[in-house]
């Protein structure tokens, strides 16, 4: 048991700091075992060097750059075991237009061993998914559903919703 | 193995029985503020055994059963129905669709349901780790509070589902 | 000093109700002393209920609907005392489209006694301000700033930027 | 009364002399993921005094000087200075202009300008209290948090500032 939590570990290390290098083009990324001896207690530490930048403590990163990280060591995971199913709620709500684009490029490659169910409110988002359902309350209080095209949204988009 | 259809009912902002068919591929979920698209995460994530009423944001069982409005009365129960589309085996059962049910009482008890019968919450558990299906990818509205902003030893549960 | 913490709150408390009612277009909002007698101790309790909706916890709202109940409280603030600088960070990050039109009209309003500085990724957001300044790393690491006007500023979105 | 300039330097991503003029209205401040626009609010929120390093997403008080990169050296201090027009008399002096500025120094040291001259961290929270500017109203990038989520205690310190 132990030798498959440190393999995986191994490899999600590795995945890790490959996956910030594609979403920040360049720089540095690690994970490393608080307590190699007990993986069952162990805690995992996050460290990364940004392009450009020194290695600094997580919290100094931007709102947009804690983004990325966090869906770099999630891209991680799922290059280590394709999990069937993932949500992803808001995840591109902090990033810029390219990083959306990034974030997008991701999901299309990704999207092939994993099915992916987005929360968004960004058109990018929207264009690249393959099916589009809107979520709206014409009654107050009460949800309805529907599948949706992209040329529907848009005016649904521009005309003066709730 | 995926998702093919979602059916919710009495949960939060759906009194109402709501069915999605979901493709093969990518989903995007839609809509003005407050409009339900969360809480369609939520009746998801319920579905799939989620205990914890902090992740879905709530305190008590009842929290996810329709409140009701000034218009409607409150629900007394709620069902949330998920089917897969199991032709390549994932879930180690001799069925080609997989249904996967819960329903909850306002008094508080829980029921778990798969293809229609009856099991126990422990059952479901099972089934999902065995698919690869685990709550470490269902992402809530702050991702990075919860894959980053975790103590160390929160973040070895993620790994360990990779596992 | 007690008297007049207890006006400020009474103050605060009715405009709040009301910029609930303005960003909701209806509904309610109380704010209640935990300790009315010990203001010097006491807590704040914020109590919301949306149209539509039954009176709850606030963990129950969405993204969004917090966001405005958290707006509604900062400009109940400076209805009882118009700071003269306000700074705001990416606050219409969770708006969709029609709550973002309301938190321009009110930043337009507010505006005439309080001078706010907003950073954001919003386009309507952009067109409502006065002075727009663009911030970029032309050198990796090392931030510029350039005063922009919004023409500019649309094809420096459109252009592959970092 | 009103911002008119602010100038950075050596503080964060800003290692040469950057100087900004505000207009009476509202300025927007726009950019790419991690250029430095909350940087900027960072800036502006040192200079009026704020003591808590972890309100400026740093552990210590050399965290906010410019760090280095492979191209250029790591900076030794930092000086942030805001300079405001008092023609309303806002501010209690007689002043058509004001300027507060801070410095820090990597060994630490802290200090505190008031129209070029030193004063001590409380005289200008003293002034600016006068004047009605707060850190209450100096919203960071999670709004949510730093406004509702607060313990009902913390909510008080909002309003004593409005009071
Ligand atoms: N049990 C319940 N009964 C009725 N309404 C509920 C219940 N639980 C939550 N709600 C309501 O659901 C709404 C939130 O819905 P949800 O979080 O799905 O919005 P959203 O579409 O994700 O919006 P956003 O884009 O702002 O995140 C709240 O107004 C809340 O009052
Ligand atoms: N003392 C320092 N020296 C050098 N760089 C620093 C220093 N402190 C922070 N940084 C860098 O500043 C960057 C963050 O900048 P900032 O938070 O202003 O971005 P932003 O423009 O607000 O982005 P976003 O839109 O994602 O919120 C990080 O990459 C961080 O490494
Ligand atoms: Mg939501
Ligand atoms: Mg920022």
């Amino acid at each position: 048991i132990r030798q498959d939590f440190n393999a995986t570990f191994q490899q999600v290390a590795a995945d890790f700091r490959a996956m910030v290098k594609v979403l920040f083009d360049g720089g540095d990324a690690d994970l490393s075992l608080t307590d190699p001896e007990n993986p069952d207690q162990t805690g995992i530490e996050i460290t990364v060097r940004l392009p450009g930048k020194r290695r600094q403590a997580l919290s100094l990163l931007s709102g947009g750059e804690k983004a990325l990280v966090a869906l770099a060591l999630l891209f991680a995971l799922l290059s280590a075991r394709a999990t069937p199913l993932c949500l992803l709620d808001e995840a591109d709500a902090m990033l810029d237009e390219t990083n959306i684009g990034r974030f997008c490029k991701l999901l299309r490659e990704y999207g092939r061993d994993t099915q992916f169910l987005v929360i968004t409110h960004n058109r990018g988002t929207m264009e690249m998914a393959d099916a589009l359902f809107g979520v709206s309350m014409a009654e107050e209080g009460v949800s309805q559903v529907l599948s949706l095209h992209l040329e529907e949204l848009r005016e649904e988009l521009l005309a003066p919703a709730g | 193995m995926y998702l093919t259809q979602l059916e919710i009912h009495g949960f939060k902002t759906f009194p109402t029985r709501t069915k999605l068919a979901f493709p093969q591929g990518i989903a995007a979920i839609v809509g003005p503020n407050g409009s339900g698209k969360s809480n369609l995460a939520d009746a998801i994530r319920w579905a799939l055994g989620e205990q914890s009423m902090l992740a879905l944001r709530g305190r008590k069982s009842e929290d996810v059963v329709f409140a009701g409005t000034p218009r409607r009365a409150r629900g007394s129960m709620t069902e949330v129905a998920l089917t897969f589309d199991n032709e390549d085996g994932t879930f180690p059962l001799e069925l080609a669709e997989i249904s996967i049910a819960r329903r909850a009482y306002r008094s508080g008890e829980n029921e778990y349901l798969l293809n229609g019968n009856r099991v126990r919450l422990r059952d479901i558990q099972q089934l999902l780790a065995d698919a690869g299906i685990g709550q470490g990818m269902m992402i809530g509205q702050g991702l990075v509070d919860q894959v980053l902003a975790q103590r160390p030893e929160d973040r070895r549960i993620l790994l360990e589902e990779a596992a």
